[in-house]
C-alpha cells in the first residue's frame, strides 16, 4: 500500500539546512501492524508526515497504491486523505470552535454522501468505543490531555480509512485507556484489515505490532518483519 | 510547602456544570519528590495547576508556604510563580515567537537582576542538561514533539525553583530521553532540596518518586507515603 522510495527531507532555518531525513526506504504492505520507534527528534513525525501526504519530500518519493503522491493534483491529494487514510497527529490538530461531536464528523461531512443520522450514528459509535460519549458538547480546551488525544483518535478512524497514519497515539493515555484503544486498533486491523503504521515509545504499541522499523538519526537502522499476529 | 485544603474545582458548561476536583485533601513537604497519577480526565492536570496558581480553586485553599494562594494580589501572585515555582505544561505552552534560547531566557529576564552573561551561561547549560545545545535558534515549530517538551522543561528549571510541577513531562520522550531528564531532576531534587510534584502515567516517574498520590474521578483514592530515596 505505501513505498518510500530513497526519501529525504530538509527544514531550512535560517541559512543553515536542517536534514530530518536521509534516503529511507519503506515497504508498507495492506494489512500490517507496523511501528516506528527511535529517539526524540530521529525523524518519526517528518517520516508519517511525508506517507500522510501532509508534506512533501525533498528528494525521493512516496507512492499510495501505485501512485507517486507528488504528481497528485491538490484535489487528487485532497481526495485521497479523505477516503483512504485516517491520520492521528501528535498534537492532535483539533478544531478548536468545533465540539467533540462536530470535530469527529466533519471528515464525513467533508466526504460527502451519508446522511445525517448515519453521520450520527457512527460518530456516537466510535467516540464510545474510545471512552468520551459523556463529552459530546465538550470544546476542546475543555477536555483534559489524553481526552483530547482520544477526540483526535476517533476523528482518524470514524471514516473507517484502509491506512490509518497514529504519532504517538497513547502518549497521554493511561494504561486502561490506552489498552482500550490499542485493542480498537487491533480489531480494525484484523476484521477490516486496515493497515496501521504508528510512531511510538509505548511498548505496549511496540508489542502488539507485526513489525518494528527503528529509525535514528532520519535513517532506517533496523526493519524488522516477525509474525506477531 | 504546600497545602491543599477541602479543595473543589468546578468547570462550567453551556448550562451544567463539570466537578473535575471533590474535597481533595494534600500537603507536601520541602523536599519531596511525588507523583500524581491517575487515568485520564481524573484530575491531575486541574489540581497541579491550582498549586501552580493557574488557576483558582471553586471551594477550600492552596496554601504555598503558609500563604493562602487566593488571598494574594496579583503582583505578589507573579513574584510568587516568578521566584519559587516552575512549571512544566502539558501542552508546554512554548512561546512560539521566540527561539528555544529566548523561550528559556524569558523567566530570567522576568525576574531581572541578573546580567547578559550570567543569563547566557544558565540558559546554555541547562538547555546543554536537556540535550538541546544545537537547537538554540530553533523556534518551537521548528521542533520535533519530544524537544519541545525539553525546552519546556528547561524552562521551568532555568530559574532553580523551590517547587516544579511538571505535568507529564516524559509523554514524548523516548526511554533514554526520558531517564536522562529523571537524573537531572532527581539530581536537583537530592542536591538543591528541590521539591518536585509530577502528574504521570510513566512508570519510571513513579518507581523514583517517595510517594505516589492516586486520584480518580476528581478524589485522592490513596495517599502513599513510602521511603524510597
Ligand atoms: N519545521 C522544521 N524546521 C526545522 N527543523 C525541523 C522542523 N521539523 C522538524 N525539524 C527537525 O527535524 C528532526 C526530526 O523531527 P521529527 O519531528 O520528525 O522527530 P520525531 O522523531 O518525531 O521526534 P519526537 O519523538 O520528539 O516527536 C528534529 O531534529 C527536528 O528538530
Ligand atoms: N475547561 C474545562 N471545562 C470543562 N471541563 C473541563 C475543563 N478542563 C477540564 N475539564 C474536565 O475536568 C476533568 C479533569 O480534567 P483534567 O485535565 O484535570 O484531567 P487529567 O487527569 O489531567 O487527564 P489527562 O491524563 O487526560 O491529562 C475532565 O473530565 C475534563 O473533561
Ligand atoms: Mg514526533
Ligand atoms: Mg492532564
Amino acid at each position: 500500500i505505501i513505498e518510500v522510495r530513497g526519501v529525504t527531507k530538509d527544514y531550512p532555518l535560517g541559512q543553515l539546512t536542517v536534514r530530518a531525513l536521509h534516503g529511507v526506504e519503506l515497504c508498507v504492505d495492506r494489512g500490517e501492524f507496523t511501528t516506528i520507534a527511535g529517539p526524540s527528534g530521529s525523524g518519526k513525525t517528518t517520516l508519517l508526515n511525508l506517507i500522510g501526504c501532509v508534506d512533501v519530500p525533498t528528494g525521493g518519493s512516496v507512492v499510495f497504491d501505485g501512485a507517486v503522491t507528488s504528481s497528485l493534483s491538490d484535489r487528487e491529494l485532497t481526495r485521497l486523505r479523505l477516503e483512504k487514510l485516517g491520520f492521528i497527529f501528535q498534537s492532535f490538530n483539533l478544531v478548536q470552535v468545533l465540539s467533540v461531536f462536530q470535530n469527529v464528523e466533519l471528515p464525513l461531512l467533508l466526504q460527502g454522501g451519508i446522511d445525517v443520522a448515519e453521520r450520527k450514528r457512527r460518530v456516537e459509535s466510535i467516540l464510545d468505543r474510545v471512552g468520551l460519549s459523556r463529552f459530546l458538547r465538550h470544546r476542546p480546551n475543555e477536555l483534559s490531555g489524553g481526552q483530547r488525544q482520544r477526540v483526535a483518535i476517533a476523528r482518524a478512524l470514524v471514516t473507517k480509512p484502509r491506512l490509518v497514519l497514529a504519532d504517538e497515539p497513547t502518549a497521554n493515555l493511561d494504561s486502561v485507556t490506552g489498552n482500550s484503544i490499542l485493542e480498537l486498533m487491533k480489531e480494525l486491523n484484523q476484521q477490516d484489515g486496515t493497515t496501521f503504521i504508528f510512531s511510538t515509545h509505548d511498548h505496549r504499541v511496540m508489542e502488539l505490532a507485526s513489525r518494528i522499523v527503528r529509525v535514528q538519526d532520519g535513517r532506517v537502522v533496523e526493519d524488522g518483519r516477525g509474525d506477531k499476529s
